[in-house]
Parts: structure tokens; C-alpha cells; sequence
């Protein structure tokens, strides 16, 4: 799975991912990534959101709608809400990660999975790529 | 005002033990032209949708991540693929699910969100809908890679049920 989440100029928030799903996979299985909600979300009132990891737990707690509710209405930081979400994800037997841009420019990473492929940029001077 | 940009490429399927010097020096490689490409697009003041789109069609083309090039395996030996993207000015989206033959699933994902009334297409009728807004089509082996292939032949040898494959071989 690959994914992208960004801030422009103009405060404008989108989200983006794509994947091959699992290995072996059968029975036209999806994931979570066109599920949107799930792997992918975008709200400028929050935060942009895209997930990978174990797709069918992403789509039961609805990670990525989930961390942009609790920072729209319970004023979480993308932080806070990320490692929430993906706490709940990791209770329920699920792992993975979640790349989250802010409506106010925090880039972010939330994973329970030993490595994720990333990397952060902003208009701050920020560049970083990280494997583990 | 200023501008944000983070990306993936997945949670990784080489454990650290495992991933030699030249692999983890390819993988930033590729994680960082990625990530240059999204952040061009922001700093010249382009819209975050183009930024995302730049950064997506990069890792889709690349064999080391699991999108486009280099996606994994299905049972039967084929890709299906999925994507979507969305746009949080005004929570429009677009998804596509388990096309075989789109070289670029995040473009057509744009497509049904910015060309269809609808959010999510799958299958042959996103594969048509993908010929009518003249997107590229690829045959099979475009998106195959021995690594991916191995992976699945390894999976097969364990005579796993089908559960247990997608359980463990994410």
C-alpha cells in the first residue's frame, strides 16, 4: 500500500491511497483503501488521513473518519487521535499505520507494526524519510 | 499560508534483520523522490489533491512498493487493485476496487470522483469506465515482479487455508 496526505497554500486538505491489497488474496477481497472512512479520508475542518496495514480492522473501527472526528469534536491533537485510533485497531487484534496531515500543518505518524515506509515534508523546513 | 505533506509506502515486507544496506539505501531513495515530488507541487502553491496525485503515480510505479509495479499476488496468480482519494474542501471522493488492467489506480480513482456521480467503482465497470475517460491500461505483467511471485509460491507451499493466507501474509 502506498499514500499521501497534504496541506497546500490555500489551507486545503486532501488524501490519497492505493494498494494491491494482500498476497494470495481470494473471493475479490477489498481492503481498506477505496473504503472511504476506512483507509482514506479527507476533511478540512480536521485532518487528511491514509491508512495500511490489516484492512478489514481499519474498516471495522473506521480509522480514518475516526481520527478526524475526535480532533473536529473533541479537540485531540492528530497525535493524540491517531494513536488513539490505531490503539483501538492494535485492542482488537489488527496492525498497521496511519500518515496524518493536520488542518494547521502537523505531518504525523501513528503505527503498531515494526516498520513503515514514510516520509514528512513542510513548508517549515521539515524532510525526512524513515523506514523503522 | 503554509503547506504539509506526509507519505507511506506501506508497513514493509523485508524485517530489518533482513534488509541489506543497498535495500534500505533503494527504499529511502524511492521514499524520497516521492516525497520531492508532492512537496515541488506545494511549494509552488499547487493544489494538495496534485501533490497527492504526483506523490501516488511515483510509488505505483515502482516495484518496491505494493500499488501499480510491484503489487502482490491474488490466489490465482493476478493483481486486483484498489485506490481512492478525496478532497477535504468538500469531502468529494473516488475509489476504485479490484481493477486488473490500470496502470495508474489513483488517476482513475480522481476520475470517479471528479467524472462520475458516484464514489466507488469495482471491477469491469471501473475497467470501462477507466476506457471511456481514456485512461492507460497495461497488460498483466506489467504490475508482476519475481519478489511478489515468490511470495505467493512460499505462501502456497505452506498449504495454508485461504484465511490464514490474508491473516498472515499481509
Amino acid at each position: 500500500t502506498v499514500g499521501a496526505v497534504a496541506l497546500d497554500r490555500n489551507g486545503n486538505l486532501a488524501a490519497g491511497t492505493s494498494t494491491g491489497g494482500m498476497t494470495g488474496k481470494r473471493w475479490n477481497r477489498i481492503g481498506d483503501a477505496p473504503v472511504i472512512g476506512a483507509g482514506t479520508y479527507a476533511d478540512n475542518r480536521s485532518c487528511a488521513v491514509s491508512a495500511t496495514g490489516w484492512g478489514e480492522y481499519f474498516i471495522r473501527v473506521g480509522v480514518a473518519k475516526a481520527i478526524c472526528a475526535r480532533m473536529e469534536l473533541a479537540g485531540d491533537s492528530a497525535q493524540a487521535a491517531s494513536d488513539a485510533v490505531m490503539a483501538d485497531v492494535k485492542a482488537l487484534g489488527g496492525d498497521g499505520g496511519v500518515i496524518v496531515v493536520s488542518n494547521s500543518g502537523d505531518a504525523i505518524y501513528s503505527f503498531n507494526t515494526s516498520g513503515m515506509y514514510r516520509g514528512r515534508a513542510t513548508s517549515e523546513g521539515m524532510n525526512e524519510v524513515a523506514i523503522y | 499560508g503554509g503547506w504539509s505533506l506526509a507519505i507511506h509506502g506501506g508497513a514493509g515486507t523485508i524485517a530489518r534483520e533482513n534488509m541489506s544496506a543497498e535495500d534500505d539505501a533503494a527504499y529511502r531513495t524511492s521514499l524520497q523522490a516521492a516525497l520531492d515530488a508532492g512537496a515541488k507541487v506545494l511549494a509552488e502553491g499547487g493544489e494538495a489533491l496534485d501533490a497527492v496525485e504526483a506523490v501516488i503515480l511515483l510509488l505505483e510505479d515502482d516495484p518496491r512498493f505494493n500499488a501499480g509495479r510491484g503489487a502482490v499476488f491474488t490466489w490465482e496468480g493476478g493483481h486486483e487493485l484498489d485506490a481512492s482519494i478525496m478532497d477535504g474542501r468538500d469531502r468529494d471522493a473516488g475509489a476504485v476496487a479490484g481493477v486488473t488492467n490500470i496502470r495508474h489506480p489513483i488517476l482513475l480513482a480522481r476520475k470517479v470522483m471528479t467524472d462520475s456521480p458516484h464514489v466507488m467503482l469495482a471491477g469491469k465497470g471501473a475497467e470501462t469506465f477507466a476506457k471511456e475517460q481514456g485512461l492507460e491500461t497495461v497488460p498483466a505483467e506489467w504490475f508482476g515482479t519475481d519478489f511478489r511471485r515468490e511470495a505467493l509460491e512460499r505462501m502456497k507451499a505452506k498449504e495454508l487455508s485461504a484465511l490464514d493466507v490474508d491473516a498472515k501474509f499481509g
